[in-house]
């Protein structure tokens, strides 16, 4: 996380820091076996990691208090249209993994809603994202021990296609943008998700319920000005997560 | 009944009839009909040639030794013996034929022989004049004469004898098995003869007991002395199990005699001499009597009666919430059935609360009691999840009560727990920052 700050204790209670071979991503509770993730959390040259290579963190803020109880992965399962050889692809850009141990739910682990049925996410509104992943200090990117939060703004789908536009220019590998996707961020740059945070919510707040609004995804750099960060968008996959948690 | 191989009527002829016949002839017959009957010959034709006592050629009719005719000649001959239309009956069931013929037969008349038809005729042997032996009459009272044969009777309260010729006074004795009867002493109320021995067994199903009432006209005779009045010689000997038997005599009616037994063995005895006029009784049945059960807590006794008897049957049922309980186990219907010994075959049961047991626990929750006590019948619980981080399905905390089925239920009739959902996205700690 750019530009945020440390998340108290029993704050984002939903937060998962995933370990993948020697990466790091993150994740949400969305059920008492369910974790909801970002598909290219999972995946490494171009196949699914098996359960047994991801570890699974939850109910703390500080990554080394985190790390003594892991929960392990039953199954994984990766959205069916999430193709991305070349790295340039992120639509459908989720997954979910089944845990092997139902959670039981206290202040520091606690499900996160998903968003109602055809829910729409308002330009400016602003939402929370957080993760244990890079972050800058005096200047540096360094890995966080510490969960991080910062709050940004759902960036109109235009904006941030013309951002993109813009960065093509310059770099002939962007990915595109999809309306499986949204972006968030502020045009000065300096807050941001960043790496390490994928697969990490971004929350919106209604009738003082958080929900997953979106889902870590990709972004070009981190924080830099007149760049966005790009977020699943989760309300688009509702019946995707429905049926894979009843079907399993 | 006839012996079927003696046959009851049958024909004889000499031999060649009706052709003369031959000289020189020795030939018998031996008619036999069934015992109890007398054969009647009757001769249709007899022509045998004629001498005086039949000295040349005859037919001899024998009864055993004895002879009942010698016959010969023609019916209008001037010699010989015709026997004419007349029958013969024999004293008993046979009789010996015998015809003889000499070694010359007279050239001018060829005699034909005889012919002769027999029947069974049934003796009455009742009619017979009493033998002189002494040994008495056939029948000493009632003579009643069969075909073939007779049988002795007895007139009213006689028996016959094993001899089945004579009759003796009757006891009316035996066993009486039907629920009530009369018995009365030989002759009652005449004096009967002397030397009277009998025995009177009452004896009914286990279950009943027979009460006698003595009819007022009572007479046995007794000895009076010092000590009072002694069944010496005479007595009637009322035997009851398990009691001393009781010995009855003079001319006081016993009354009503309650037994409380199945079965009452009666004994009337008289010596040779005396003038017992003797007794008579009707004896009843009742059924033995129960105690009446007593109550059961928390349960119903049916039915409710104020007395029982053999073969009554109780029921118990228990109220509802409770239950049937006979010795430490549970059992689902009781009913108990007095007894031939006067007892209930079961001792009465307990009804006992019963209980719904653990409530099902809550996954995510737990489960309270509200009221009751060791989750008996009407307890209440309420199941609650762990807030704020699950909420019950729904949205309010469920009550459930034990019911009668040892359900636990809820007020819509919900057997089954609830559920816990999770609580999402709602942290108990909210990020706040109030720098702007």
């Amino acid at each position: 996380i750019i530009g945020g700050s440390n998340a108290p204790h029993k704050t984002i209670p939903w937060q998962v820091m995933l370990s993948v071979g020697s990466g790091r991503g993150g994740g949400m509770v969305i059920a008492d076996r369910w974790i909801l993730t970002a598909a290219h959390v999972l995946v490494a040259n171009g196949a699914t990691v098996p359960p047994e290579d991801v570890r699974i963190y939850m109910g703390h803020n500080d990554v080394k208090t985190l790390k003594d109880t892991p929960v392990n992965a039953s199954s994984l399962y990766i959205h069916p249209g999430y193709k991305n050889p070349d790295l340039l692809n992120y639509n459908n850009d989720i997954a979910l993994m089944k845990l092997d141990q139902p959670i039981t739910f206290d202040s520091s682990v606690m499900p996160l809603c998903l968003p109602a049925e055809g829910a729409t996410y308002d330009t400016g509104v602003m939402g929370l994202v957080s993760g244990f992943g890079i972050t800058i200090n005096r200047g540096r990117e360094v890995l966080t021990n510490r969960l991080k939060y910062v709050q940004l703004p759902v960036v109109d789908q235009e904006t941030c296609s013309s951002s993109l536009s813009s960065i093509r220019r310059t770099r002939s590998d962007v990915p595109n943008l999809t309306e499986n996707m949204f972006c968030a961020g502020v045009p000065e740059g300096s807050k941001d998700s960043c790496q390490g945070d994928s697969g990490s919510a971004f929350t919106l707040r209604e009738n003082g319920r958080f929900y997953a609004a979106g889902i870590v995804s990709w972004g070009i750099e981190c924080g830099k000005r007149g760049t966005y960060g790009v977020y699943t968008r989760v309300s688009n996959y509702l019946p995707w997560i429905n049926n894979t948690i009843q079907n399993n | 009944v006839p012996d079927p191989d003696s046959p009851m009527f049958g024909e004889v002829q000499s031999p060649q009839y009706p052709q003369p016949y031959p000289p020189n002839l020795q030939q018998q017959w031996e008619l036999r009909v069934p015992e109890g009957f007398q054969i009647r010959l009757t001769f249709t034709h007899l022509d045998i040639e004629a001498a005086a006592g039949c000295y040349y050629d005859s037919l001899t009719v024998l009864h055993k030794e004895k002879l009942l005719g010698k016959f010969c000649g023609t019916e209008n001959s001037a010699d010989g013996h015709h026997p004419g239309n007349h029958p013969i009956l024999s004293p008993g069931n046979t009789l010996m034929l015998i015809f003889q013929t000499d070694d010359d037969n007279p050239e001018r008349h060829q005699n034909l022989g005889f012919s002769a038809q027999y029947q069974a005729i049934d003796v009455d042997e009742c009619s017979a004049p009493e033998p002189l032996d002494g040994s008495g009459p056939l029948c000493s009272q009632i003579c009643l004469n069969t075909l073939g044969s007779y049988l002795c009777a007895c007139h009213h309260g006689y028996e016959l004898r094993s001899d089945q010729r004579t009759c003796v006074l009757s006891c009316g004795g035996g066993i009486f098995d039907e629920p009530e009867g009369h018995l009365f002493s030989p002759g009652y109320p005449m004096i009967p003869p002397h030397a009277v021995s009998c025995q009177y067994i009452i004896s009914v199903e286990p279950g009943f007991t027979v009460s006698l009432n003595f009819s007022d006209n009572f007479h046995i005779e007794s000895v009076d002395t010092e000590d009072g009045l002694i069944c010496l010689h005479h007595w009637l000997l009322v035997t009851i199990p398990d009691r001393e038997p009781i010995k009855l005599c003079g001319g006081s009616s016993p009354g009503l005699m309650e037994t409380n037994s199945s079965t009452v063995k009666l004994d009337y005895h008289t010596d040779d001499k005396g003038q017992s006029r003797g007794w008579s009784l009707d004896y009843r049945t009742q059924r033995v009597q129960c105690p009446v059960p007593g109550r059961v807590a928390n349960g119903r006794v049916t039915p409710v009666l104020t007395e029982y008897f053999y073969r009554d049957y109780l029921h118990v049922r228990c109220d509802q919430g409770y239950k049937l309980m006979m010795e430490g186990e549970e059992i689902q219907s009781f009913f108990t059935m007095c007894v031939s010994s006067g007892r209930w075959h079961l001792s009465l049961p307990e009804c006992h609360i019963i209980d719904c047991g653990e409530p099902e626990p809550l996954l995510n929750g737990a489960v309270t009691v509200l009221s009751g006590f060791q989750n008996q019948y009407r307890s209440v619980v309420q199941y609650h999840c762990n807030q704020p981080f699950y909420s019950p399905l729904g949205g309010v905390n469920v009550t459930f009560r034990c019911d009668a089925d040892r359900q636990w239920r809820s007020t819509h009739d919900v057997i089954s727990s609830p559920t816990c959902l999770p609580v999402c996205g709602q942290p108990t700690k909210l990020i706040s920052g109030y720098q702007r």
